[in-house]
């Protein structure tokens, strides 16, 4: 079975420094993850 | 003679051919998938090349096969207790005609009694005549009636409670159980066939009564650590990363494989209004240039099932899309928890197919998540738009929504065509729907 996330998060605007809140992942392709581990922040 | 001798070779020869050529395919696919996995360390990324196979399975009634596995892993077991359970179905007959025997007993002395209290009113009326006694016997006998119907009516709710225990004692000896010194032997198999982790089981392991049960099992407490980093995103799921990104650059396209994408607003079966990606230049060149006013409108404009849940704060930092998808082996703990603390707005599920997911499956199989049987949730989390997709496949056909019980998954199929429009419900309260916080648990994966 497949689980597939579809989210809105903050970006960082091209010359827009001031904008710290951009969304990052925390993971790569075929890492193993468990339930409660970061998937990025 | 000549015939049977023959008979009884060709007997043994063809399974034993049977079982070769099971042996053959079975290290045929071993090889290959071996092959994969060193190309894939080498970091080769396999291209989208369907098959003759992918198209043939098209043709298998992969719903019925989904829904007898699901069968066989919660009845299978009870064919073996179903004679534990005869032996002790004769105890419980037993017993029960142990049980009648004594109500008879009891209710030879209460015909004993009330032949008694019979007499006595003969009595009363031969001595009718005698008033200094009568009304001390009458008050006797009625006691006694009283005594007697009162008891009439107990043994009636002993004979009750009985029938009742029985029916009890049955009802649980047929239901779909592996005998209790079986069970750990199967879900051992299991597990080192799947590489499942047993020590993290909720329950010894002879309290799952069935394969289905352990399967959609749960963990022990603290087996799973929420990231308490409130700026964070969890993952909902036990599982390997098969892919993720934001789809600015890919538009509204999640890649399946190498040479192959599928759109989201399919998969979700939302309608998101994202405007074409010169839009979205555009947009935010105007966006540097000028400050966000009220009446600019948020670019990134996104219909949820109600329009309420627009991008409300157009002075919100420039938001982006962004996709994550999680593949579950078949031994990975199968509940799905919340990812963010969200409102869940929407839930649709689409009945589709049920193809299988594994690693071949997404290589030659076109739109094979938007094909499948999945339910999604929509809503919305502190930074917008949130949708979740859990998607059945053959083997685990089923999914369960802890906060939908009613919904029923991976149903006979009632019409040929597959494509079905998705049955969508709005959670209420409209607009605030069903509040969720990080780490919920949301939904589970079943068996079949």
């Amino acid at each position: 079975s497949t689980v597939v996330l579809v989210f809105q998060a903050p970006i960082s605007v091209p010359g827009d420094e001031s904008v710290s809140s951009e969304f990052k992942f925390s993971i790569r392709e075929g890492d193993r993850v468990r339930v409660g581990e970061a998937l990025g922040r | 003679s000549s015939t049977s001798q023959g008979n009884s070779f060709l007997v043994p020869g063809a399974t034993m051919a049977t079982i070769v050529m099971l042996g053959a395919l079975h290290a045929r696919r071993m090889y290959n998938d071996k092959k994969i996995e060193e190309a894939r360390e080498k970091g080769v990324e396999f291209e989208f090349q369907p098959d003759i196979k992918a198209t043939f399975l098209r043709l298998v009634p992969l719903r019925s096969i989904s829904r007898f596995w699901g069968f066989l892993t919660s009845v299978l077991q009870s064919s073996k207790t179903d004679l534990g359970n005869r032996f002790r179905w004769k105890e419980t007959r037993k017993q029960i005609s142990a049980s009648n025997e004594n109500i008879s007993e009891t209710s030879t002395s209460v015909d004993a009694l009330s032949a008694l209290a019979l007499g006595l009113r003969r009595m009363e009326r031969l001595r009718s005549a005698v008033d200094v006694v009568v009304p001390t016997l009458s008050s006797k006998i009625a006691i006694l009636e009283r005594g007697n119907y009162r008891g009439e009516r107990e043994r009636e709710r002993e004979r009750e409670r009985e029938r009742e225990r029985a029916s009890e004692r049955a009802r649980r000896h047929f239901s779909s159980e592996l005998p209790i010194w079986f069970r750990p032997h199967v879900y051992r198999a299991w597990a080192r066939a799947f590489h499942s982790n047993l020590e993290e089981a909720a329950k010894p392991l002879n309290e799952y009564a069935s394969l289905r049960e352990f399967f959609v099992r749960s963990l022990k407490e603290d087996s799973r650590p929420i990231d308490s980093n409130p700026c964070c995103l969890i993952s909902p799921v036990d599982g390997t990363v098969l892919r993720f990104g934001d789809l600015k650059e890919a538009g509204t396209m999640i890649e399946q494989v190498k040479g192959f994408s599928y759109s989201v607003s399919s998969l979700l079966g939302a309608r998101p209004l994202l405007p074409s990606m010169e839009d979205v230049q555009q947009e935010s060149r105007v966006q540097e240039k000028a400050p966000r006013d009220e009446d600019k409108k948020s670019w990134w404009r996104i219909t949820l099932a109600s329009p309420k849940v627009r991008d409300p704060e157009p002075a919100s930092p420039m938001k982006g899309l962004f996709y994550c998808v999680l593949y579950l082996k078949p031994g990975d703990y199968h509940r799905i928890h919340s990812p963010v603390d969200w409102n869940v707005l929407v839930r649709r599920h689409f009945s589709g197919r049920l193809f299988p997911l594994n690693e071949r499956a997404t290589r030659t199989i076109r739109n094979l998540y938007v094909e499948n049987e999945r339910v999604v949730l929509e809503g919305r989390w502190e930074e917008g738009y949130m949708a979740m997709a859990a998607i059945g496949a053959t083997n685990i056909g089923s999914i369960e929504l802890f906060i939908e019980p009613a919904l029923g998954t991976n149903r006979p199929r009632k019409k040929l065509l597959h494509s079905e429009p998705p049955q969508e419900r709005i959670y209420e309260p409209a607009g605030a729907g069903v509040m969720l916080k990080k780490g919920d648990e949301v939904a589970a994966f079943n068996m079949g």
